[in-house]
């Protein structure tokens, strides 16, 4: 199965 | 806004793709500024203020230091005394800006922008996924309709030739990779992306003849468009194996 990951878990929030 | 241009971001609602506009100075007719400057505007009522210009109109957009509105002017080209003005509110983004690390990517191919819209489109009507292979020889495009069992594949070759790059769309060699192709890649790369997400970042063709798909196992997918004023870029989350 895949999962959707969301760009929050690649890119920071500053 | 900085001193090299303007730059836009913006997100969907999940979080999936994110939209990086770049319009350097370059492109505007005068360009001036103070200092950097950060706003947040929400984009349905700057493109309703915006689509109120013509095509000929001039658009002046002003926002002072502490300001907290985007004031747009728009002008008559031939009657400059008519003249018509907006004020656009900031809003509070709070956690919605992120901020993009910049990543050396282990493969890019550049392809004709019109051929991917069209692998986008017709991969979108088999699944809601796909998954991209790039490798030394070349680059695959792969789709699978679980309940028909129809398997939709787009595939480009390398360009073997600098010659096979053509200027004009009319001379576009079937299938062909534009020769930046080998310049950029390290190592096999896959990954697995929605296909409605592609497909939303292929409509931007008209923007440039050509766009870039750049990748690295388990990041985001970028699908980039270089073009005389600037730079458009989508990142898309991957679907990742649980």
């Amino acid at each position: 199965a895949f999962k959707q990951k969301s760009l929050t878990s690649f890119f920071s929030k500053p | 806004c900085s001193k090299e241009g303007i730059m836009l971001q913006g997100m969907d609602e999940f979080h999936i793709s994110l939209v990086e506009f770049f319009l350097s100075k370059r492109s505007f007719e005068s360009y001036a500024l103070c200092h950097d400057l950060c706003m947040s505007l929400p984009i349905d009522s700057l493109a309703t203020v915006l689509k109120k210009a013509n095509d000929d109109d001039v658009c002046t957009l002003k926002a002072g230091h502490k300001a907290k509105v985007l004031t747009v002017a728009i002008e008559t080209r031939d009657q400059p005394w008519l003249v018509s003005k907006h004020d656009v509110p900031f809003i509070d983004l709070g956690s919605e800006y992120l901020v993009i690390s910049r990543i050396p990517y282990d493969a890019k191919i550049t392809v004709w922008s019109t051929r991917f819209a069209r692998l986008a489109h017709e991969l979108h009507q088999l699944s809601g996924s796909l998954d991209i292979q790039i490798i030394h020889e070349g680059a695959r495009f792969t789709a699978l309709d679980e309940g028909s069992g129809k398997k939709g594949c787009f595939i480009f070759r390398r360009a073997k030739v600098v010659d096979e790059y053509r200027d004009s769309e009319d001379d576009e060699p079937a299938g062909a990779i534009i020769h930046e192709f080998h310049r950029y890649f390290h190592k096999a790369t896959s990954l697995r992306v929605s296909t409605k997400y592609l497909v939303h970042a292929s409509k931007r063709a008209p923007l440039s003849s050509k766009v870039s798909v750049l990748m690295k196992e388990d990041q985001p997918l970028l699908v980039q468009y270089d073009f005389y004023e600037g730079v458009l870029k989508f990142y898309i989350a991957p679907r990742i194996a649980d």
